[in-house]
């Protein structure tokens, strides 16, 4: 999750998922956002999966079966779809009881049959993020290591402090993912430099991200990221050798490491 | 505007804005987004801008006089400045009379101060963006060239319908301005061709979008144009011959032909 757009949120957990699956890892996928673009990405119409229901029913209709709100889209590979109607979930959700609870409990439902469950935010810290905030367990946070993206990662992590206080005491940060990385610019060396030195100083210190770091490797831009989506495949499907391919085998390889040993 | 976030809406509203102020046309920047990046990427640090009052005032009381709200920041261009408390206008506006038509209204207080008058727009469809498209005549949409991005701009142009039927019979799309672009991949050229054909399906159409076009030139992937916004400088006085300058200065150059002749 991000608040800011466009900073790769949807292109990580669709293809930090496929490559996990590819590693014999079930993955699941639950798109959290009306844009519904995990679910092109993943080769589903949104309003159109053969399934009893959606995200959008998972966390309003309390009765509904999570486990029919998701399908198969690949070997290990799961997503629960987003579709037009979630849009109109966060007005739906404002007044109801439990409404940054909901997404939690329609995950405990799924009783740990994937290995992993990804959740890909719209770039907001609204009522859909903050589900997912409350049901997560760790925070991947994507983002170009640019200026203006360094800009937005403050109030995200004060955001992560407050869930953590007064709804998921368990949420920590996992770590940031660079993404559309151009490593042989200065500017890109020196944003990284002061995230990585920002982690190291809160080594210890009690806070969310005091465990977090910036994951290697970075992800290059890479323009077969970009087309993928227009044929519903992930990277692992449309070009399995491609730079963005190997950079994200590589992370879920890392990333695999890290919480396997947690 | 653009409800997806990260195509570049502020990098070019800033540079856009300063390009014309270069050719001697007065352009003021109002910044919209709570993230206030317009307002940084200008050299002024978010509520400490030496004005009476800012962008939120504007929105929020009736009787501040519009014209304390702005200041120069370069030779003929002024900002608008944005500021945290920002964030909470959309709640504070959402149950008070004319919420749609406040910042319009500031505007016409302006009484033609400027020749031009850019808002930047947060990622979203929220109040904010929709005082800008109720307070605009011409929208701008900046994108990138990929599938995903030409996903949200059906949804965008529905919207600029709605407001225009309405709130804003005047609303129209002056076109689509192309950030980030890497002209070389066959993937952006099929995308942008997309774009075309559909501008000139639209033709005569009476769509506000009927005389929308594809602006040139695509405004190139450049590093200066990331790394300006962290010297608090606009394109043209970190890089003033970087192919960013350049290509806004040609985009400009078109805007004003095309807007002068309106
Ligand atoms: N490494 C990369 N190389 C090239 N293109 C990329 C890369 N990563 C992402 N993209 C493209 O950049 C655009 C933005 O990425 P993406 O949609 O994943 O961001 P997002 O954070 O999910 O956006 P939103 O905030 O709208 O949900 C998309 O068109 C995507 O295909
Ligand atoms: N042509 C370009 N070349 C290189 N970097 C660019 C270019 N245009 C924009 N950027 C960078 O890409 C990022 C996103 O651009 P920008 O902030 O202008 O988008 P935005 O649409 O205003 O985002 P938001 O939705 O968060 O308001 C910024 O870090 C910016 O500096
Ligand atoms: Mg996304
Ligand atoms: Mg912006």
């Amino acid at each position: 999750m991000n608040q800011k757009g466009g900073v790769g949120k949807t292109t990580t957990t669709v293809n930090l998922a496929a490559a996990l699956a590819e590693a014999g890892r079930s993955a699941l996928v639950l798109d959290l956002d009306p844009q519904a673009h995990a679910t092109l990405h993943l080769g589903e119409t949104p309003g159109q999966t053969e399934t009893t229901g959606t995200v959008y029913d998972m966390l309003l209709d309390p009765d509904v079966d999570p486990r029919a709100c998701v399908r198969q889209v690949g070997e290990n590979l799961w997503l629960g779809a987003s579709e037009t109607d979630l849009a109109a979930a966060e007005g739906e959700l404002a007044d109801k009881d439990g409404r940054h609870t909901r997404l939690r409990g329609a995950i405990e439902k799924l009783a740990g049959a994937h290995e992993y469950v990804l959740l890909d935010c719209p770039p907001s810290l609204g009522l859909l993020t903050m589900n997912g905030l409350v049901a997560a367990r760790e925070v991947v946070i994507p983002m170009q290591a640019h200026f203006l993206a360094l800009q937005g990662v403050g109030k995200l992590l004060e955001t992560i402090q407050l869930v953590r206080e007064q709804l998921n005491p368990e949420l920590t940060v996992a770590g940031i993912v660079l993404c559309m990385h151009d490593g042989q610019t200065t500017h890109a060396q020196e944003v990284v430099a002061d995230l990585e030195a920002f982690f190291d100083e809160s080594r210890g210190s009690g806070k969310p991200w005091s465990n977090a770091k910036v994951y290697s490797p970075p992800v290059r831009r890479n323009i077969k990221l970009a087309e993928c989506p227009s044929f519903g495949q992930t990277i692992f499907q449309y070009a399995p050798w491609a730079p963005g391919a190997i950079d994200y085998r590589k992370l879920a390889a890392n990333v695999i490491q890290e919480w396997d040993a947690q």
